[in-house]
């Protein structure tokens, strides 16, 4: 079974057709393994990815040396995962 | 197991087995409106059913309803089987649906994509794709959401079979899609097509493949604003709509676009809540909340779909 401890979900909202340019280029990266929640669209447009652990220091690192701003929307993804599997257990007893 | 729909929790994710035997349920305690059929067999093989809400007829002009088509999105399964028990609950002192129903039957799909739902449940909880496996590829998975035939293998969908968005070796290589696309053109009648995901709340409508509008583009404008409002108003949801090309990005080989080019008009895509706080993992007591607000939006759109034959 596939775990996500570590994997954090970080929100980037391109300002502008240079970051979003940049963002866009993130996706050919498959060394990272990224997996985007929420596809780049447009300037303006969050978008949502999920980063393995090993990837997440080089990514914050390369998304703060180009001034792309972040947040993370979800600071640790088995947590919640585990939550779900939990209620579902909960609810089967 | 439950005893009934009614102690059925719709408030809870559930599992595969669970939802199947949940259809069962409600075709024993209804059986003269719900029947279940079997549309196709998925890649490992499990039964792809669909609901048939009806009052009789043959062949009558039909509403389509599907969800789950990409299995990690578990808030859309979860709300079809709200839909479903909706559908029973209400189809005779609800008026708006008991005239859709006296004109129209619903079909509905609830878990479009099995062999991915069951691969969510048991290996991985972020599995997008359906589990094929093409000689040529060393990754598992086609995105159902673009192996239709439109504007197939066009930009806007992935020749990598490693993308999350793999549009696969051909159109309608995944039996998932297959199943659809021939129950659609066997039927024949089917009038309102509806393919719900999740997430980043919005309606969408034709084209995604192209930035040439749809001929019937300020229809479904004009039926997405009223569908929306109608969301909205129940716990301030908040909404956009439009063409999928110029609201997200271009996405080639999906579902309604082929639907749409199949003259089915009224062919929309949803995607349901989150805002931006959990994504895919959306708490379960978001379930029901969300399933409602999507119920007013379907409503408008199907009671519109009965006042407006083509």
């Amino acid at each position: 079974t596939e775990t996500f401890v570590g994997h954090q979900v970080l929100r980037i909202v391109p300002t502008n057709d240079e970051d979003l340019q940049k963002v866009q280029e993130l996706q050919d990266l498959e060394e990272l393994q990224l997996d985007f929640w929420l596809a780049p669209r447009g300037v303006g447009h969050p978008v949502d990815v999920r980063v393995p652990f090993p990837s997440l220091q080089p990514l914050k690192a390369h998304l703060e040396s180009n001034g792309i701003s972040y947040s993370i929307m979800i600071e640790d993804v088995q947590a919640l995962v585990d939550d779900e599997q939990m209620e579902m257990l909960r609810e089967r007893r | 197991l439950p005893l009934s729909t009614n102690t059925f929790n719709y408030a809870t994710y559930h599992s595969l087995d669970e939802i199947y035997a949940f259809m069962d349920l409600l075709v024993a305690e209804n059986s003269h409106l719900v029947s279940k059929i079997e549309i196709g067999r998925s890649t490992e093989n499990r039964p792809i059913y669909v609901l048939k809400f009806s009052k009789g007829g043959t062949n009558r002009p039909a509403i389509w309803i599907d969800t789950g088509i990409h299995s990690r999105e578990w808030v859309t399964q979860a709300s079809g089987v709200w839909f479903a028990k909706k559908i029973v609950q209400d189809h005779e002192n609800d008026e708006g649906l008991a005239s859709v129903l006296d004109k129209m039957d619903i079909f509905l799909e609830i878990v479009t994509n099995p062999d991915g739902f069951a691969f969510t449940q048991t290996k991985n909880r972020m599995w997008r794709k359906t589990r094929s496996k093409h000689s040529n590829s060393i990754c598992v998975g086609v995105d159902p959401n673009r192996n239709w035939d439109a504007g197939f293998g066009g930009s806007g969908a992935s020749g990598n079979p490693c993308s999350e968005t793999y549009h696969g070796p051909y159109a309608n290589s995944e039996p998932e899609v297959k199943a659809i696309v021939d129950f659609v053109k066997s039927h024949g009648n089917i009038k309102a097509f509806i393919s719900i995901h999740s997430y980043s709340q919005l309606l969408l409508y034709p084209y995604g493949y192209t930035t040439t509008p749809v001929p019937d583009q300020k229809e479904l404008h004009e039926i997405s604003k009223k569908a929306v409002a109608a969301l909205s108003s129940l716990y301030g949801t908040k909404y956009k709509y439009g063409s999928i090309i110029t609201t997200i990005y271009k996405a080639s080989g999906g579902t309604i676009d082929w639907t749409y080019e199949q003259g089915i008009k009224y062919s929309f895509t949803f995607e349901l809540r989150d805002t931006g706080r959990y994504g895919f993992l959306l708490p379960a007591k978001e379930i029901v909340p969300t399933a409602q607000e999507t119920w007013l939006a379907l409503m408008v759109i199907m009671q519109y779909t009965v006042e407006h034959p083509y």
